[in-house]
Formats: C-alpha cells, sequence, structure tokens
C-alpha cells in the first residue's frame, strides 16, 4: 500500500 | 502572573475534545497575542496548531511569555467539571509548577477552583510557511464528518480529488469501494450550508482515514470546515473559533510505494 509520509518530512523545526 | 478570563468557558471544553485523542502532552503557549497550541501526533503524521486570540477574552493579562505543559486528558477531565454556561479562567503565578481553572456559573452563585499540575515537555516547534494552496474547500463540518465517518467502515484511507466537478472523496476495501462527491452549491439560504470550491489547480492526495475521523471532533467548534491542498504539502484541516481564533489540523499524505 501506500506510504505515509512523516509532518516533519514537510516542516522545520523552529 | 497569568490570568485569561474566557466568558464561553465551554470553548475550551470543545476545544480539548477536539484534540485529546490527537495529543497526550502538549505545551500551552501564552503571550500577548493570545493563548496557543502547536502539537504533532506521537507518530509524527498530524499536527494540531490551536489559537485563541487575546482580544477573544474578556480578561486578559500576560505578563511575560509562557510554555506551560499540560497532559490534555487531565486538562480535559478539569474542563468537564465546568457547566456549559461557565465563564472559565486560566489562571498561573510566575514559576508556578500548576495551572488553575477557575469555573463560575453565570450567575456567581457558584465559584469552583480546579488546581493541575504542570509538566516539563520537550516538545519539538514547527515552522508552517505561508502557501499557496491549488485548492480550497469550504464546506458544512458535519457534513465532512458523515463522509469521513461513513468511508472509514470501507477503507482505511481516503483520496480527495479536486477537479472542475467537484470535490470527490473515494475509498476502498476489502468489502468494496465507495465515491462521495459533492459539487458546489451556494444557492442555499443559509452560507454555512453552502459548498464553495476555489480550485487553482486539480488535486489528488491519499489520507488515513483515521486521522481525518480524529480532526473532525472538532465539529462543534464550528458550522463549516476548510480544507486546503497542495499536491506537494500536507493537507489543512480548519476549523474556525467564532470570534477568537482557529484550531487547524496538518496532515502528511500517503504516497505510492
Amino acid at each position: 500500500g501506500p506510504i505515509q509520509l512523516s509532518i516533519t518530512e514537510f516542516y522545520r523545526s523552529t | 502572573m497569568l490570568e485569561l478570563r474566557l466568558v464561553q468557558g465551554n470553548l475550551l471544553k470543545k476545544v480539548l475534545e477536539a484534540v485529546k485523542d490527537l495529543v497526550t502532552d502538549a505545551n500551552f503557549d501564552c503571550s500577548s497575542t493570545g493563548f496557543s497550541l502547536q502539537a504533532m501526533d506521537s507518530s509524527h503524521v498530524a499536527l494540531v496548531a490551536l489559537l485563541l486570540r487575546s482580544e477573544g477574552f474578556e480578561h486578559y493579562r500576560c505578563d511575560r511569555n509562557v510554555s506551560m505543559g499540560m497532559n490534555l486528558n487531565n486538562m480535559a477531565k478539569m474542563l468537564k467539571c465546568a457547566g456549559n454556561d461557565d465563564i472559565v479562567t486560566i489562571k498561573a503565578d510566575d514559576g508556578s509548577d500548576t495551572v488553575t481553572f477557575m469555573f463560575e456559573s453565570p450567575n456567581q452563585d457558584k465559584i469552583a477552583d480546579f488546581e493541575m499540575k504542570l509538566m516539563d515537555i520537550d516538545s519539538e516547534h514547527l515552522g508552517i510557511p505561508e502557501a499557496e494552496y491549488h485548492a480550497i474547500v469550504r464546506m458544512p463540518s458535519s457534513e465532512f464528518a458523515r463522509i469521513c465517518k461513513d468511508l472509514s467502515s470501507i477503507g482505511d484511507t481516503v483520496v480527495i480529488s479536486v477537479t472542475k466537478e467537484g470535490v470527490k472523496f473515494s475509498t476502498r476495501g476489502d468489502i468494496g469501494n465507495a465515491n462521495v462527491v459533492c459539487r458546489q452549491n451556494t444557492t442555499v439560504d443559509k452560507p454555512e450550508e453552502s459548498t464553495t470550491i476555489e480550485m487553482h489547480e486539480p488535486v489528488s492526495l491519499t489520507f488515513a482515514l483515521r486521522y481525518m475521523n480524529s480532526f473532525t471532533k472538532a465539529t462543534p467548534l464550528s458550522s463549516t470546515v476548510t480544507i486546503s491542498l497542495s499536491s506537494e504539502l500536507p493537507v489543512v484541516v480548519e476549523y474556525k473559533i467564532a470570534e477568537m481564533g482557529y484550531i487547524r489540523f496538518y496532515l502528511a499524505p500517503k504516497i505510492e510505494d
């Protein structure tokens, strides 16, 4: 099935 | 010293019900802007961002920026003790390891104090840049909740596709498949019952229904929901909180292997 991406792959730590 | 008095105390009760299943512990940040929270679920797939603007409080005193770590289940337990019409005041002294929730009945004949222990939470704060979305769907929040619930009885994932025809929610599972298409509909009398689709480019993305269903716990906060989609970005599911701010859920997509 499709792979679940992580939210941290899109937004950077501040 | 921090003292935030919210006449519509039940808003806070609803906010907790909306986030407590997604996030266990979170830091509530208090500044001159407002009372806010940003937290990820334990598997870092979804993120919730809450803002209750200071102007929305009847009284808002926050002498310096404070971050208060709270267990959301415990906070929800305490807020459940407030009456639906109660005025809720959040109070904390500088450097204190507790926060107090004060509940006042509308005619002031009952006043309750609930003191909760704070906790140290080492949480990662993410920067979410402003984005141009390919499609923005605004629809009744109850309709969106119904679709997520219905589809999750068939499959585990939902494909959300926006085209000129409308927005399509699709799933497939062992017993079969299902498609729900909602077309733009602005002819209804009440704006909160309309569906509007702003599309710059067609977009199609796959998401886990488990998370979508969790987001719909925010339905009591707003009659409408806004779903913003871009092919390379997490979806944003936003519930506006009247006169106060918003609760936004960000969910990373699933991609084909």
